[in-house]
């Protein structure tokens, strides 16, 4: 049990690592047990260091900051432990337009190995999307679906 | 294993009946507020097996019946059906596609399908935990909810990766 | 000091009312006493009923109906005490462009009587302000601000 | 009354003083993520003598201090600076213009001026205190706090009322 937990800690720590760099182009991060001499016990803490500036608490990271870094340990967990699918509500709510790229790129290399249902407001998102429904509701009270015909370009 | 479709009917505000289809990739799910995109994630999970009524921000049983409008009544059930693609076999059962239904009445009954067999609200849940889709698992990330993943306390946080292992 | 309470309580039940109406074009709202024979230890109840819609639980209001619900709170309780100017940090962040305008009205008007600081990434939030004050970090780690020109259409 | 200006020196990412002039009406704050609008809010309750660090984000009273970059060491001090337009006599001063000012360093010292007269933390909170920017005051609303309005409990929803009474 002991030796599981600390393989799948490993990988998962590893895939954060990586993907914490890929989304931030840069800065490092790290998952760490708070007591490695007890590893089945241990909480686990969660280190971020934005490109260019000091490790600090990860309270004082930003609101999109913040998001970065929980969607690079999700999508970690992802790849260590893949779900056939992912349901992702505005996850997207509080990024920049250059942060919901760095985002869309990362979902559109996860969305070969698992399927995504996003919810989302943002254009970038709507953009790498295969399918898209729009949600209406003209009869105040009651959700009607749309199929969106998709602008592709050529990609 | 994949989702193929999802048919609503009388889950919050699914007066009339709409059916989403799945493609592998990427679906987009966009609109307005309040027009029932989050309603949408809801009724995954419910039909998951969700047994935990704030994980769907309701309070009552029947918050997740059709309450009405100014122009329509209330209805009296709620049915939610989700197709699989199940041809890799990643649900343990021996079949190319499973249909999963849940249903809840006014009145308070429930009814629990597997490709229209009736089955008990566990046997669903226990058929999406082998999974990896069980309890903590990332497979659903609710609205306001990405954040939540860093303020888990450490401890809290270990519960999450012992599930994942 | 009881009556001063409830002075004060109808006072911003008034106003939340009407504020409510005013964001969703309709509808109806409500602050109630929990106990109205104990005015003094009763907790408040928020009723939201956006139009067309019935009456329920406030947990089952979107995420955006719950901004604008919090908002017509937040401006009740700032037309009945007014506090001489008010920041807000993103609160438009998960409003949708009708709703931003909404607010964004609500926001104008106000502001001929308090001073607002708003943080936004909303076009439409951006397009009210007087002054616009942009932040960088083109050296990482240091804030730098820059003064924004406002390209103000005659309105 | 209404803000004139604010100073911000060595106080969080404002490694290099920045000179914010408000006018009456609305002023806008825009910029990517994680570049310093939401610092510039924090400098606003900090220096107007807010003592939960949680609400600034912080958690060691030296978390405000500049703790430096890859080109730049930390700094020793943080500084921020609020001037106020007091015509309407709001502030019970005696001044056409207050100026408020907050300075911690390194070694855990603290120093608060009013006007540049010295005075301690206390004065400064009760100043602001009396125009209705108390401690439950909708005078600065954080991020991702506005939903928090509506789950407040009822019980702690009453203590906000009672004190715009
Ligand atoms: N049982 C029910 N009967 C009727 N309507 C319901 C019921 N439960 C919830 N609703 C309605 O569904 C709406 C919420 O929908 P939902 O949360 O899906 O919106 P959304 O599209 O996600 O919006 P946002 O962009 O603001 O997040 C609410 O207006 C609520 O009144
Ligand atoms: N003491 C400090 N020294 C140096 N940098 C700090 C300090 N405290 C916080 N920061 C940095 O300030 C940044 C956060 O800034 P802030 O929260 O103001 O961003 P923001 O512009 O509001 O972004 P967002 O749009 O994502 O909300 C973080 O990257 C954090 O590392
Ligand atoms: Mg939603
Ligand atoms: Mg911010």
């Amino acid at each position: 049990i002991k030796k599981r937990f600390i393989v799948t800690f490993e990988q998962i720590r590893k895939e954060f690592i990586d993907l914490f760099e890929q989304l931030f182009s840069g800065g490092k991060a790290d998952l760490q047990l708070a007591d490695p001499d007890l590893p089945l016990e241990s909480g686990i803490e969660i280190l971020a260091q934005p490109p260019g500036k000091r490790l600090q608490n990860l309270s004082l990271l930003s609101g999109g900051e913040r998001a970065m870094t929980a969607i690079a340990l999700l999508f970690a967990i992802l790849r260590v432990k893949p779900s056939p699918f992912c349901i992702l509500d505005e996850i997207d709510a509080t990024l920049d337009e250059t942060n919901v790229q760095r985002f869309t790129e990362l979902l559109k290399i996860f969305s070969k190995e698992l399927q995504f249902i996003v919810i989302t407001h943002r254009r970038g998102t709507m953009e790498v999307a295969d399918v898209l429904y729009g949600v209406t509701m003209e009869e105040k009270g009651i959700t009607k679906l749309i199929s969106l015909e998709l602008k592709k370009q050529a990609s | 294993m994949h989702l193929k479709r999802l048919e609503i009917h009388g889950f919050k505000s699914f007066a009339d009946r709409i059916d989403l289809i799945f493609k592998p990739g990427i679906t987009a799910i966009v609109g307005p507020n309040g027009s029932g995109k989050s309603n949408i994630a809801d009724s995954l999970r419910w039909v998951m097996g969700e047994s935990n009524l704030r994980n769907i921000r309701g309070t009552k049983y029947d918050d997740v019946i059709f309450s009405g409008s100014d122009d329509r009544k209330p209805l009296g059930m709620a049915d939610v059906t989700l197709v699989l693609d199940n041809t890799d076999q990643t649900l343990p059962l021996d079949y190319a596609e499973v249909a999963v239904t849940r249903r809840v009445y006014r009145s308070g009954e429930s009814e629990f399908l597997i490709n229209r067999a009736p089955v008990r609200l566990k046997d669903i849940q226990e058929l999406f935990f082998d999974t990896g889709l069980g309890k903590e698992a990332y497979s659903v990330i609710s609205q306001g909810k990405i954040d939540a993943i860093l303020s888990v306390r450490p401890e809290d946080r270990r519960s999450i990766f012992e599930e994942a292992a």
